[in-house]
C-alpha cells in the first residue's frame, strides 16, 4: 500500500533531487511501482528523467489550482515503473495562489490519498524554502527522507529543519515520521566530510543511513541527459551508491 | 555613494553566500566601506561572519517588520569596515507576515535609502527562492549578481531567474542591471565543469567575470570557523580567487 516519502530540506544544493531521482529509478528497477512527485517550481526532477519542461502541458500546477484529474498529469519515464508528476514554471506562482485556497496545506495530500494504493512508494522531491509547497509535501508524507551535504552550512540548517517537521507533526500531520538522513557528496579525502558524519551520527544515531553517497561526476552528468544516473553509466560509483541506498531503503521498511 | 549589489539564484547551493561573505570581505579588507545584509532565514551569512544566531537579539526582521531603527541592528563583524544587517530564524515567517504590508515589495529599499550613502557598497545576499525575501532585494538593489555553479541543474535554472528579473525591472525596479555573472565550484578535472563555463560564455559575453572560482576546501571549511577565507586560510586558492573577483569588480565598477 503506497506510502508517500518527501525528500525535504531548506539548505539549498543538498541533493534532495538527485536522491529523489535516483532512489526513486533504483527502487523501479527492481520492481517496485514509484512515482515521483515535482513539487519544485525549478523542475530539475522533471527535466532529470528526460522531460521537456517547455513543453510539458498539464503539470502539479494544474492539479493543485485548477483541480484537472490525476490521469491527465501523471506520465511514464524512460525508467520501467517509475511514473511522474511533472513541475512546470507556473508552480512559482502556486505559492501565492495556494495562499487564498481553505485547508491550503492539505491540498497535495487530498490528491494523493485516491491514488495512493496504485503505487508502492511516492517520492516528492521539494524545492529548497519551508514556504507552502514543501508545507504541502510534508503534510502528505508518511515521513521524511532528509538528504545532508557534508558540509558545514548543511549541518547548520538541520534544526530549523528538524523544528519545522516537529510543528507539521503537532498541527497538520500527526503520523508523520523521520524515514532517515541520508550523506550526500562525501569527499573521503577532506576532513570537513568526516567531521559532519560523525557529528550527524552522533546526534541522530540509528536514523542516519548507513549508505553515504559519495561526491560522483557522473551523478552531476546524468541530469544533462535526461536519465538517472543508472542508465547514464551504470558503472559507476554513483550507481552503485544508489542501488545500495534502495536496498537499504527496502531492509529499513521492511523491519518497521 | 554606496550602490546596493543583491546576490541571487533561486538555485540552491550555487555559492550565493560564499560569494556575499568573501566578495564583501575582500573588498572590506582593500579599503571599501561594506554592508552585508542577509535576507535569508537560513541566516548562512551570519554565522560565516562570526555572530552566534541564537543570541542575536535584533535583526534584519525587526527592521522589516517591526520598524526598529537601522543603528539598532547594524552590527559590526571581525573584518575592519565590514558591518552586517544579521538575519534571524524568525526571518521565516517576514514572508507570510510582508504580504499583508501596503508595497511589501520596498521594504527593503526604504530601509537602505537614507544610509546607503555611508558605504561603498551594499550586499544582499538572498535565499534560494523567488519570494518576497528575494523581490526585496531585487527591488533594492542598484545591480544583481548571479553567482552560478559549473553544474548542469545550475544552468538549466538561470533562464527563470533572468526572466524574473526582467519582471522586476518593468515592473518594481527600473534602474535595475546585471552586474555580471559569477562562476563558482570550478573543477578542472571534469568536462562538465568546462560545458558551462563555454555555454555561458556563449550567452552572456561580456557580462561574465573573468574570475573563476575554483572548488577549494578551505571555502567550505572557513565558515565553521564564522570567518570569511582570506582571515582562516589567506595562502589558500579560495582567499586569491575571492581578492580577484575583488579587484575585477571594482574595476569593472570603474569603468562604467
Ligand atoms: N553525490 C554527488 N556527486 C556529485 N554531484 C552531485 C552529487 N549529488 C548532487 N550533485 C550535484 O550537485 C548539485 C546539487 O544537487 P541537487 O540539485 O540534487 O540538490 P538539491 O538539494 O535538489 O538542490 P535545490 O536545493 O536547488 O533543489 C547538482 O548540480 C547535482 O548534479
Ligand atoms: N568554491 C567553493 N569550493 C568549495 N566549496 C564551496 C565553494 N563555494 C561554496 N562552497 C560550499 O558549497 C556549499 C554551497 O555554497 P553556499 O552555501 O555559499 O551556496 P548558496 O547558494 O548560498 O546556498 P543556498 O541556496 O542554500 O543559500 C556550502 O557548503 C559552501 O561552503
Ligand atoms: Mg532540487
Ligand atoms: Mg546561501
Amino acid at each position: 500500500m503506497g506510502k508517500i516519502i518527501c525528500l525535504a530540506n531548506q539548505k539549498g544544493g543538498v541533493g534532495k533531487t538527485t536522491t529523489a531521482v535516483n532512489l526513486a529509478a533504483s527502487l523501479a528497477f527492481s520492481g517496485c511501482e514509484i512515482l515521483l512527485v515535482d513539487c519544485d517550481p525549478q523542475g530539475n526532477a522533471t527535466g532529470g528523467l528526460g522531460l521537456e519542461k517547455k513543453n510539458i502541458g498539464k503539470s502539479l500546477y494544474d492539479l493543485l489550482i485548477n483541480e484537472v484529474s490525476f490521469d491527465e498529469v501523471v506520465r511514464p519515464t524512460e525508467v520501467p515503473h517509475l511514473s511522474i508528476l511533472p513541475a512546470s514554471i507556473d508552480l512559482v506562482g502556486a505559492e501565492i495562489e495556494l495562499v487564498q485556497i481553505v485547508s491550503r496545506e492539505t491540498v497535495l495530500s487530498k490528491i494523493l490519498a485516491p491514488v495512493k494504493s496504485r503505487f508502492d512508494y511516492i517520492f516528492l522531491d521539494c524545492p529548497p524554502s519551508l514556504g507552502l509547497l514543501t508545507v504541502n509535501a510534508l503534510t502528505a508524507a508518511d515521513a521524511v527522507l532528509i538528504p545532508l551535504q557534508c558540509e558545514y552550512y548543511a549541518l547548520e540548517g538541520l534544526s530549523q529543519l528538524v523544528q519545522t517537521i516537529r510543528l507539521i507533526k503537532q498541527s497538520l500531520n500527526p503520523g508523520l515520521v523521520v524515514a532517515g538522513l541520508v550523506l550526500t557528496m562525501f569527499d573521503a579525502r577532506n576532513n570537513l566530510s568526516h567531521q559532519v558524519v560523525s557529528e550527524v551520527h552522533k546526534h541522530f544515531q540509528a536514523k542516519v543511513f548507513d549508505t553515504i553517497i559519495p561526491r560522483n561526476v557522473r551523478l552531476s552528468e546524468a541530469p544533462s541527459h535526461g536519465k538517472p544516473v543508472l542508465l547514464y553509466d551504470k558503472y559507476s560509483k554513483g550507481t552503485h551508491s544508489y542501488l545500495a541506498l534502495a536496498r537499504e531503503f527496502l531492509a529499513r521498511e521492511e523491519r518497521k
